[in-house]
């Protein structure tokens, strides 16, 4: 199964949203897709209609008290793709966590052995604590979602250091497959000139697919769906369809 | 000092841009304000266009070593404003605090008995871990910025939980000064439809002031000003100033 963080400390830059599409997309086009929701917010659990009573198990059962994994899956409303969805006590494993043996360990150990899906993506919360770095010693790659805005561009730096520590000391195979642009507004000068900063420093790094800014993609959380069902043709829906596309294209053969 | 922190588990959904130009705007119109920057992304600072190389003291020193508040203080550009900026290092408080006594209450001990400044804010990271937990703790009084989206109106259960534990084992004092809707995009209907339910929810807690959508809010960091220099007759300026009149008619006399 190959393992994709969405991961960037930045808050609100698309990390949830990218989740929920690009796993959907993926699902759609024949991967059979887990997603894992390690953000205490559970806005990814929520965007698939899962609300806080049906989440059976969580993954916090998965870190905390060690779960076997496909205890924790559940399905979601879209064929091909799971999930083991967030609950709220997962803000109180950051600190449960760093008295164990193993701390940015316990993801990737969940995870070992898991072959009943492909592709797994996993959706940070804002921050670069120890759900983050479990998501990062767990995956094999990074997809990095960032806003074309001043504050976003700063953070890149920190998350970059933060994925070369990562590599030294946890996992040293960690990759990142690349960063897409998200919530972009072609009216406004500053999304333009950011772009052109990120991809004169990144180069290839960045995805040719552009995620704009969409009111569909926020409107569609609210009916428990992801964009690609809510409204499969809208402009937020075919980008992250073109990205998925471009995704497939950077990953090994299924 | 009146104390009031900025806080939303939320991400981006405008904590350091409220900060900033709630803070030159109480400066402004004559408090002596202090603001602290927690956020381990150092946006705050960023946004006084103090650069890293330029951060002599921070937070960190303030909350890991117990540095005396005086000496993590440095003035910004604007008369009437100083800060105590964060660092990088600020991400790794939350693990170092784990283990020490009253970890809650380090922040509320640095600024006991300091009355060089009239009011003071503090940037909250996005999250609930021991950083926004010491501010919370510290706090007179909370100011909650809310973006008009459905995930963001989610988070607020959980952060009215938070604000209910503190209350009971840390900080019975706290209080909600006030949630101030961000983003704010008249042409989305959604935007209308969530702050419609949540002026149902909360009544008069939520600010008359409403901060719009303004390409300017977010130029101005890239420029190290707060928008009330950079631009101080756009409307997100203006708004702030708004805000800043609202907020003033909610303090008790200086
Ligand atoms: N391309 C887009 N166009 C319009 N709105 C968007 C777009 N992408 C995301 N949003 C909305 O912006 C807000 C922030 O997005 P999202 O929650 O996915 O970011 P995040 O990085 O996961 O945030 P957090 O840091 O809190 O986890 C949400 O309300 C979402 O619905
Ligand atoms: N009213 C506004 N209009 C337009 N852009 C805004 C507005 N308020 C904030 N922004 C921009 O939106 C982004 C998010 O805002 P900001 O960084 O202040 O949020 P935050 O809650 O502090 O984020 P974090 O959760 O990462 O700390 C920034 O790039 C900021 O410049
Ligand atoms: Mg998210
Ligand atoms: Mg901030």
């Amino acid at each position: 199964m190959i393992r994709i963080a969405i991961a960037n400390q930045k808050g609100g830059v698309g990390k949830t949203t990218t989740a929920i599409n690009i796993a959907t997309a993926m699902a759609a086009t024949g991967w059979k897709t887990l997603l894992i929701d390690l953000d205490p917010q559970g806005n990814a659990s929520t965007g698939f209609g899962i609300y806080a009573a049906d989440r059976i198990r969580s993954s916090y059962d998965l870190l905390v008290d060690q779960a076997p994994l496909v205890e924790c899956i559940q399905p979601t409303s879209i064929p091909g793709l799971d999930i083991v969805p967030a609950t709220v006590d997962l803000s109180g494993a950051e600190v449960e966590l760093v008295s164990v043996e193993q701390r940015t360990a316990r993801l990737r150990a969940a995870l070992a052995d898991h072959t009943a899906h492909e592709i797994c993506f996993i959706d940070c919360p804002p921050s670069l604590g120890l759900l983050t770095l479990n998501a990062l010693t767990t995956a094999d790659t990074l997809l990095v979602p960032l806003q074309c805005e001043f504050f976003a561009l700063e953070g890149l730096s920190q998350l970059l250091q933060t994925v070369e520590r990562v590599q030294q000391r946890f996992n040293p195979d960690l990759g990142i497959i690349g960063v897409v642009l998200t919530m972009f507004d072609r009216r406004n000068r500053l999304t333009d000139q950011v772009a052109d900063d990120v991809r004169d420093c990144l180069g290839g790094l960045v995805f040719e697919s552009v995620i704009p800014r969409n009111v569909r993609l926020s409107e569609a959380p609210s009916h428990g769906l992801p964009a690609l069902v809510y409204d499969h043709a809208c402009a937020g829906s075919r980008a992250y369809m073109s990205l998925a596309r471009e995704l497939i294209g950077r990953l090994p053969e299924k």
